[in-house]
Order: C-alpha cells, then structure tokens, then sequence
C-alpha cells in the first residue's frame, strides 16, 4: 500500500492511498496477475454509513468485510492503515485471542471504531496511539486543520512513533508504504522513493487530488497488487475510488 | 524493476490503469447488525463466493485441505467472541451470501493473519 496525507499552500488537507493487497496469493501466468488481487476488485464498494439519515462517515472497502481500511469523516478526519509486517504479527495476536487473552483490538474494528465515534483528529489520534492491538499496524491520519497529517506506527502494544506534517521544517506532506520511514525500505519494494519524487517533483504550489492521483499511476507505486486508488479531501467530505490495472511491464509488487 | 518517470494528465482516470468506477452503497447504520449489509452482499453475492473459492483453492494447495477443515470447523467458534457488532455483522453476511461461516470470518481477520 503506499499512502500520503499533505498540505496545500492554502492550508487545504488531502489524504490518498493505493490498497494493494494479494502478495503471493496465486500468480496467473497467462494474464500476469495476481489471482486474489483480481478476484478482490469486483467486492470493491463505496459505503455511506448513516445513523438517523445523516452520514456519520464513508469509506472504499470490500463486500462481506466489515472493518475499515480507508474512511472519511466529512470535516472531521480522514484514515488509511498500512500493513506493518512484523515477526511478532498477527498471528501472536491471534493465538493470544483464542487462549482467552482478549485485551487487543481487531486492526479493522478499531478504524471502523474510530471513524464511527472520534470527534476530532485529536481524539481519533489518541485512540489508535493508545488502544492495544492484535497486530502491527501504521495509521496514517489527516485532519482539517494546517499541520494535520500524522502517520502513527504501532507495533501490537506500543505507539513506535508518531511523523507529521511539519510546516516550519518544510514537510507538507506524510507517505507511508509497508516500512518503517525512519528505515530504509527493502530494496525489492522501494515505492517510497519513487513517490517521493514525484510529490517533491509536483510541488506543495501544485498539489491537488488530481495530481496525487498522478502520483498514485506511477509505476511501481502502482503495481499489480494495487486493487483501489482512493482520494479524499477532508473538508468537503470528498471520497472517490477508483479500480486499477497495472498493464504489463508493471511490477508484481 | 520497472519504474518509469513521474506520470501527469491522469485525471480524470481513464486508459489500461483505469479499470472502472466504485459502486455507492448506504449502510443504515440504525437497522440492526446482522441486517445492515444484506442489500450490499445479496448484489455481490457471486463475487463474494468466487473470491473466497479463491482462497480456498490456494489454501488447498498448501495444506491438502487440513487448513479448511480448521477453518469451516473452529473459526465460527470465534465469531462469538469477536466485538459487537462486528460479530453480529459477520453472522449476517454468511446468512445472506450463503458462504459458511468460518469463511466469512476468515477474510474479516485477513489483516492479522497476514502481517507476518
């Protein structure tokens, strides 16, 4: 997944992401894809969730998965979750469930939780700063204000850090892949690089949805495990999505 | 690896990157649980079932079916001790979709399984 919160001149918070998901989960030789990738794009949904007909958030997720993985509380904040592989994964997390160790939250469950309940990008970042988890995770985070757009990295129990927009030292903009960015990534996998390079290359001056949507159709950000683009814009309560195929030469990842 | 030079004009999406739109739905948050996605999966019921046969293919493949077996039999035990309404929710869309239960409960736990 590669996702990115920034900041325009004028003060104005984008969030955007690529989902990509389906990593070794069957290779179709004859169409050069990835077989669950494929089949995950047709469950791809767009849902209003409403309570008293007023719309509490929207989100792009898939049918028959109830957690959220992309979400917008219009005004409010908008929220990405990365995945975070780690040897100490969800599997741990798992196994504590099953023998009765129930203090962790589901990944998912807690987004949905936040988007549905938190009333502000303050009270949203301390619920997944502070809630412990089943596995780790990075949350990226926008909200409606200059400098709000943080990316939180959780390991299950702790909040490793927190990186955000820092106007005064020039970052008008947060992006997350699947690594640490205080590391360097895997170097099968740099999407952060090429990435950051456009954004740098596009400028705060220029920066829109249609020119992080740019930057989310270059390969290998996109790749042919990208299953959605989605792009939000917090204060309108702006969702789009889009499907996407990555045509050969793509990267498989 | 294949990277190419930062791509520009690609909004509106269209062309070979740009496979379709995304469908709106509403989700009645007032009604309950196990009612709430009923008019979503009733429409995606045959996609939902193709991308779980998916899975259960590949799961086949690497583990002769024991894996499946585990699934279909213990995870519906989990599902009452998952969160409400997140449980109650599951419970509903397997009704309606007819995918077993375990099933439903497995993609709902993707993420956990999958981060190592």
């Amino acid at each position: 997944c590669t996702s990115v919160v920034t900041e325009d001149v004028n003060g104005n918070i984008y969030h955007a992401r690529n989902l990509d998901f389906g990593l070794f989960m069957g290779w179709d030789r004859k169409n050069q894809t990835w077989t669950l990738t494929e089949k995950l794009k047709p469950l791809v949904v767009n849902v209003d969730l409403k309570r008293n007909n007023r719309t509490v958030f929207k989100s792009t997720s898939f049918a028959g998965y109830v957690g959220i993985l992309t979400g917008i509380k219009p005004r409010e904040f908008t929220l990405t979750m990365n995945e975070r592989f780690n040897i100490d994964g969800g599997y741990v997390g798992i196994l504590e469930w099953i023998l009765g160790l129930r203090d962790g939250m589901w990944m998912s469950f807690l987004t949905r939780k936040v988007l549905e309940n938190a009333t502000s990008y303050e009270d949203a970042r301390n619920q997944l700063a502070l809630t412990k988890l089943l596995a780790p995770a990075y949350f990226i985070l926008g909200g409606n204000q200059t400098g709000q757009g943080c990316v939180i990295t959780r390991s299950r129990i702790d909040t490793l850090d927190v990186w955000e927009i820092n106007m005064k030292l020039g970052r008008w903009y947060v992006l997350e892949t699947n690594y640490d960015h205080w590391e360097k990534p895997f170097f099968l996998d740099d999407r952060r690089t090429p990435a950051m390079k456009c954004m740098n290359k596009i400028t705060q001056a220029n920066i829109t949805l249609p020119t992080i949507y740019d930057v989310l159709s270059t390969k290998p950000v996109l790749n042919k495990l990208t299953t959605y683009t989605a792009l939000m814009e917090v204060s309108t309560g702006r969702l789009e999505s889009y499907i996407r195929d990555c045509p050969s030469p793509c990267t498989p990842w | 690896l294949h990277s190419e030079d930062c791509r520009t004009g690609m909004y509106p999406p269209k062309g070979p990157t740009f496979k379709r739109n995304v469908t709106w739905y509403t989700l009645n948050l007032d009604l309950p649980p196990n009612q709430r996605w009923t008019h979503v999966i009733k429409e995606k019921k045959a996609e939902l079932a193709a991308m779980i046969q998916a899975i259960k293919d590949l799961a086949n493949g690497f583990f002769h079916g024991k894996l499946l077996h585990l699934v279909d039999k213990e995870l519906p035990l989990i599902v009452d001790t998952l969160p409400y309404p997140f449980n109650e929710e599951i419970k509903g869309i397997a009704s309606v979709s007819e995918v077993p239960l375990g099933e439903v409960v497995l993609f709902n736990i993707f993420y956990e399984v999958f981060t190592v």
